[in-house]
């Protein structure tokens, strides 16, 4: 049996060229953050992401 | 018989060329008129497997003239898959869980249950019912409970939680409507959870908060003010359209405050944006995303065999609708899942579509050949797996090829009764919503 989650969540907020944003993707902040690899083995209650 | 083998004379007599020519001709005419036929009728058939529009004759009668059925989809892949379509799954499927229910002598059950452990990795250390005797068969064993406790729920409220034990198969984000499966495959999302009707539940009557406010339904004209700036909401064929119910304040972005009225078009009128959503304009899942602030995303966990099989909210949520799709009962083991394309939209599944605080939600326990029963405990119509439900199915699509409209493939029910202020099913984070049931 399998389980399928669809969802709506913000998106990562990169920061404008004015808030000094350089290209460095991990100033990226915000928004959706998986906490899970695939194939990982996750028990009932467990993180798979955040906002 | 030996003897009437041996003394039999065997006289072998020719026969005329043409006469064998003529019949293989006639078989090959026979299978050729049986594959465009079959060929015929799959064009018909939608992404979710079953017809799209009428076919097999507009008065909804087959071309046996037999009543219209749900015409069965057959996979394409290796062998095993070819071998597998052509078994009755649910049949076996039930007949399994029919076996499952079976009691077990009371002496065989712990020793049974121990060797089931084992083979599975079933952690009896876990099991809220110390006594194994306590189960009088494997389905009551399979659907066991857990000592309180032993699943601690994570304390970061912002986080989603896993609903249930598995292995997390894939996830990511959705990109055009596209949901990957496991290696790359890839299948609609209007396949896994029914094409989307234009009505008053989505777009989400509130994406920021789970309180519809009074008003909140009817389109506003400022609202097409702000969406024309929006590259993603755009005017479509020259008309500006609102996405109603998704915002929970105005826009603040700073192209709303230096935009320059002489060249905006004109505000769309309700009708207008209501026949121009009506006319697919735009797909619903990009519908739902809130003017390029938030974006869908997917995760698929796959329960093992020996894994507990109750499944709980995995957030604070609202469940508006559920869709039953009465599909085939395919496995949907890792192997199967990489070989057979589209697995999942052809299973039977149940999809609860919601919304939660950051807007849309939709929750899909997808059955198996040996776990074909989906139970919702919020909803005791549901019944998954049984030979009434696929009997109405076919009924519904034949009744829908009568009217000459397509068949969407599922049956709907709506929870708007069980709270008016929220206009569906509430349920806390980590509560049990149901479980796999074997059979």
């Amino acid at each position: 049996s399998t389980v399928v989650l669809v969802f709506e969540a913000p998106k990562k907020k990169r920061p404008s060229l004015d808030e000094g944003w350089m290209g460095d993707e991990t100033k990226i902040k915000g928004g959706w953050n998986w906490t899970v690899e695939k194939g990982q083995t996750v028990k009932m209650g467990q993180a798979i992401g955040f906002v | 018989l030996r003897k009437a083998l041996d003394d039999t004379k065997i006289k072998w007599y020719p026969i005329p060329v043409s006469v064998g020519i003529g019949f293989l001709g006639l078989a090959q005419v026979y299978r050729i008129n049986e594959r465009e036929k079959a060929r015929q009728q799959e064009d018909g058939l939608g992404d979710n497997g079953y017809v799209n529009g009428t076919s097999g004759g507009s008065d909804g009668e087959g071309p046996e003239g037999s009543p219209q059925k749900r015409p069965k989809i057959r996979p394409t892949g290796p062998w095993q898959i070819q071998v597998m379509s052509t078994l009755p799954l649910k049949a076996i499927s039930r007949l399994w869980g029919k076996f499952n229910e079976l009691q077990i002598p009371y002496y065989l059950r712990v020793p049974g249950f121990k060797l089931y452990s084992f083979i599975f990795g079933v952690n009896l250390s876990e099991v809220s019912e110390p006594d194994l005797h306590v189960y009088p068969n494997l389905a009551a064993f399979f659907y066991r409970t857990l000592k309180p406790g032993v699943r601690p729920l994570d304390p970061n409220h912002n986080a989603l939680l896993s609903p249930s034990d598995g292995r997390v198969l894939q996830f990511g984000r959705i990109v055009g409507g596209e949901v990957e499966q496991v290696k790359g495959m890839t299948y609609s999302l209007d396949a896994l959870l029914g094409a989307h009707e234009l009505d008053e539940s989505y777009p989400p009557k509130s994406s920021h908060d789970m309180m519809p406010k009074k008003g909140a339904t009817s389109y506003r004209e400022g609202d097409s003010e702000v969406i024309k700036q929006d590259e993603e909401f755009a005017t479509v064929n020259g008309i500006s359209y609102t996405l109603p119910n998704l915002f929970s304040g105005p826009h603040k972005g700073p192209d709303a405050k230096t935009a320059d009225a002489s060249t905006t078009p004109k505000p769309a009128s309700e009708a207008e944006v209501r026949a121009e959503l009506a006319l697919g304009a735009r797909p619903w899942y990009a519908r739902v995303t809130q003017a390029n602030r938030t974006a869908l995303y997917y995760v698929v966990i796959y329960l093992a065999p020996g894994d507990y099989h109750r499944f709980h909210s995995p957030t604070a949520w609202v469940v508006e609708k559920r869709r039953h799709f009465a599909g085939e009962l395919y496995s949907v083991s890792p192997y199967l899942q990489r070989t057979l394309p589209g697995l999942f939209t052809l299973n039977e599944r149940v999809v609860l579509m919601g919304r939660w605080r950051w807007g849309f939600f939709s929750y899909t326990p997808v059955g198996a050949t040996n776990v074909g029963s989906i139970k919702i405990n919020f909803d005791r119509e549901l019944r998954t797996n049984s030979l009434t439900t696929d009997t109405a199915a076919d009924k519904a699509a034949e009744q829908a090829a009568k009217r000459g409209e397509p068949y969407s493939g599922f049956a709907e029910a709506t929870y708007e009764a069980a709270s008016p202020i929220l206009h569906g099913h509430a349920l806390r984070r980590g509560e049990e919503m149901g479980g796999f049931q074997l059979g």
